[in-house]
């Protein structure tokens, strides 16, 4: 799965994603992907976020709208992105996943369970592309 | 009025407009933006995006084209066509757009013969009232909008997975409480496992006979 969070020049954010799911799934399962808020969710007032991982646990708990909506209350990309991961493992301990959030000053952080993370950030800063790389 | 007042009035409303033109200019030439922040390192997808919006494209047209470059270099095999076969070796597309200034969303859920995700997710958000299109239904709307299609998602890769999934049993899979447990289907309910949960009277549950299995989630599968 991509899941992609874009700040333009004027400042205006959108968030999107794509994937073929998981690998051999019942057919007709529809996972986290197309789900607003939980693979992906963005509102201009505050800032963006995209999710991986686990879809048919992760969609469960929306994890892209906390993370916007604790930006929204003051938190930090970082905080806000542990938290909505924290949120999901305390109820599914063997939960994998990850989320990345952009808040709309354009700073990022990501949050990670059951696996390490690795997210791409390019920004007027940067040369090319940069990864991070986020432990769990 | 008087002629100094008008001057006094004149002079502040142009430092007025100056103000402002300055403040848009700073924010069209923010040392901050665009920025880009992907998922996984996909770095031909995160470029494709950069490219589009440090070239002026709005953020959901940069997304798309991040996300639809991913498609189409099929990123780890869990992005576009010709990966994740189903149980019936098919592959099947998810894709989702925001645009966090409207709140638009255009998505499309398990929708076949048709390769362009994001695209199919952004027609749905700029020529429907609806936010989410599953299916055949997803698939014709899509092709009707212009997307290439009808054509056959799979990938000699994908065919090869499902085939030795198929020749391991069907292992590992999504199932639970089924019988065969560790056989391909066709699968029926396990009655003595979902009568844990239908005879709540008892207290004779074996919590034991809920069938327990690890996630398939890893790096190579997610969603």
């Amino acid at each position: 799965t991509i899941s992609m969070a874009v700040i333009d020049r004027m400042g205006h954010i959108a968030v999107g994603t794509s994937t073929n799911g998981a690998t051999y799934k019942i057919p007709g399962r529809v996972g986290d992907g197309p789900i607003v808020g939980s693979s992906a969710y963005a509102d201009d007032e505050v800032g963006g976020c995209g999710a991986t991982g686990d879809g048919d646990t992760m969609m469960r708990f929306l994890p892209c709208y906390q993370v916007v909506e604790s930006m929204r209350q003051g938190m930090k990309p970082e905080e806000a992105a542990k938290d909505a991961i924290s949120r999901i493992a305390r109820k599914f301990p063997d939960f994998v996943g990850a989320v990345v959030a952009v808040d709309k000053n354009g700073s990022h952080a990501g949050a990670c369970y059951g696996w390490t993370f690795q997210y791409s950030v390019q920004n007027p800063d940067m040369n090319d592309v940069q990864v991070f790389t986020v432990l769990p | 009025m008087a002629r100094s007042d008008v001057l006094i009035f004149v002079s502040t409303l142009l430092l007025f407009l100056s103000l402002l033109t300055v403040a848009d200019a700073e924010l069209v030439k923010s040392d901050k933006f665009p920025v880009v922040v992907s998922t996984w390192p996909f770095l031909e997808a995160v470029r494709a995006a950069w490219r589009a919006v440090d070239n002026g494209s709005s953020a959901v047209e940069a997304v798309v084209e991040g996300c639809s470059a991913c498609e189409e270099l099929r990123c780890d095999g869990t992005v576009g066509p010709g990966g994740s076969p189903d149980e019936n070796g098919e592959t099947m597309i998810d894709a989702l757009v925001m645009d966090g200034v409207t709140m638009e969303v255009g998505a499309v859920a398990a929708m076949r013969y048709v390769k362009d995700g994001i695209r199919a997710a952004h027609l749905v958000m700029k020529y429907s009232q609806h936010t989410l299109l599953a299916g055949e239904g997803a698939s014709a709307f899509a092709i009707s909008m212009g997307l290439p299609g009808p054509m056959n998602l799979s990938s000699p890769e994908s065919v090869k997975k499902w085939s030795d999934w198929k020749e391991n049993q069907c292992q590992p899979n999504f199932r639970k409480n089924v019988v065969p447990a560790n056989d391909c289907g066709p699968y029926k309910p396990n009655n003595s496992a979902m009568n844990v949960f239908v005879d709540k009277s008892t207290e004779s549950c074996e919590m034991g006979a809920i069938e327990y299995k690890p996630p398939l989630v890893g790096p190579h599968n997610h969603d």
